[in-house]
């Protein structure tokens, strides 16, 4: 489902460059559920961001659902996120001009949806994240927590057939950060989603059935320890 | 040191009013080490600004040094905090136009020292949080962990009397989480600085002597359990 080829990203530093990903290649199958870890500044967002469509890597390949995407235009790699992928932000990246509720609706707006159905999908998310009374403020209005779980009700409110989240329990308490990782687990489960996480919590990772470990933009990849 | 007084923080909704800290009295003794803990938005970021100074609670006292801070003026406040204060955001706040460096070397601009004094400590910093690399670029050229660090040097530069740390590893690996704790503990514990920390891990909340509970805006004290 997804394949990196030799993928390398660097940025230009005074006469040379810095790497911060390095002969990248992996595979993951539909419906796996992926931990990938690391120190600070390993290259792991950056990561995320390639296999997200939402960065183009400086060499290699990458086919996403056997299509290669380096060849695609900026337009169809932007339509290929929306109809298949939800991903959730290390900063959040809520929209500061829309309410939580317009924040969680608008990947549903791609979709064909009508109101009505729109309108429950939403109420189901809100309801389901104990965030009903939120729904009207902005995102400056909300704690760091109930911020990022704005962003991940928007990452599944279109049920994507991959999500993936960066540190998406970085600012929550541990009850909370258990009913993130059981409702990915339960996507992933239940609903065949294809899950993959950037983490630094051993306990999240161990919900996945595989980790990648990024070292100064260099991948290892390691089964998943029984704790 | 630190004394409130029945402080209470609401904001309005609809015709009422929704109230996010409630009638909240306690004391910090210089020196102290104390951890904040809560469910999300139980209001522990709201309660750490109304300390740094950083906000109005909307009834009660609070006594900074000795001085009944809502007798003042925005600027003796802002004076006060640019005094005697040393605040990590839990979304960082990192100014985008300046560099790392830049951002590193405000707080040193308020205290009257030489532009080679700065220069050395600046330095300092960079060197012992491993970032000098870093020091040219801006915010949004580091990883979340790397701009959670310069958020920490900027707000130790001054060596300021008391530390506010609204959940200060929130996006850190473990080894560096434990670096920052080691690094709290020893501004608390050789040069006498006071440390309030809001966090979510129990294992940073037994590196302080004492742990505050909000919940609901409600607050109950407990001393830190061994673990
Ligand atoms: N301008 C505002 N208008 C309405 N409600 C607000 C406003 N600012 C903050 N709140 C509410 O105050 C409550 C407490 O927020 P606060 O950021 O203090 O929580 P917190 O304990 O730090 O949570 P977290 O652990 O998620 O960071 C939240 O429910 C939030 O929605
Ligand atoms: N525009 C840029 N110019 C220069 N360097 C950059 C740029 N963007 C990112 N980097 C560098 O890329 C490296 C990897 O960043 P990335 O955000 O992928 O790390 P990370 O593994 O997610 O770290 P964290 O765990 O702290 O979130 C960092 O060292 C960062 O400074
Ligand atoms: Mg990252
Ligand atoms: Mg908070």
């Amino acid at each position: 489902m997804i394949s990196l080829k030799n993928i390398s990203k660097y940025y230009p530093a005074g006469f040379g460059r810095v790497y911060v990903l390095r002969n990248i290649s992996l595979d993951i199958a539909e419906g796996e559920f992926v931990s990938i870890m690391g120190p600070s500044g390993s290259g792991k967002s950056t990561l995320l961001h390639i296999l997200g469509l939402l960065e183009e890597p400086s060499e290699g390949e990458y086919l996403f659902l056997d299509t290669p995407v380096q060849k695609l235009s900026e337009k169809r790699r932007t339509d290929l996120h929306r109809n298949h992928i939800g991903f959730v932000f290390q900063a959040y990246h809520l929209i500061d001009e829309l309410t939580v509720y317009e924040n969680i609706e608008t990947p549903l707006l791609y979709k064909g949806m009508s109101s009505s159905e729109r309108k429950s999908r939403v109420a189901d998310l809100l309801d389901r994240f104990n965030i009903v009374g939120k729904k009207d403020l902005f995102p400056n209005q909300l704690s760091g927590g109930q911020q990022q779980l704005v962003g991940i009700a928007r990452a599944v409110a279109a049920r994507p057939r991959v999500i993936f989240a960066d540190e998406p329990t970085g600012n929550l308490h541990s009850d909370q950060a258990k009913e993130i990782m059981e409702l990915f687990k339960k996507l992933n489960q239940e609903d065949g989603v294809t899950i993959v996480q950037v983490t630094h919590s051993d306990v999240n990772a161990a919900y996945g059935n595989r980790i990648l470990n990024l070292k100064d933009g260099w991948l290892e990849s390691t089964p998943v320890p029984t704790l």
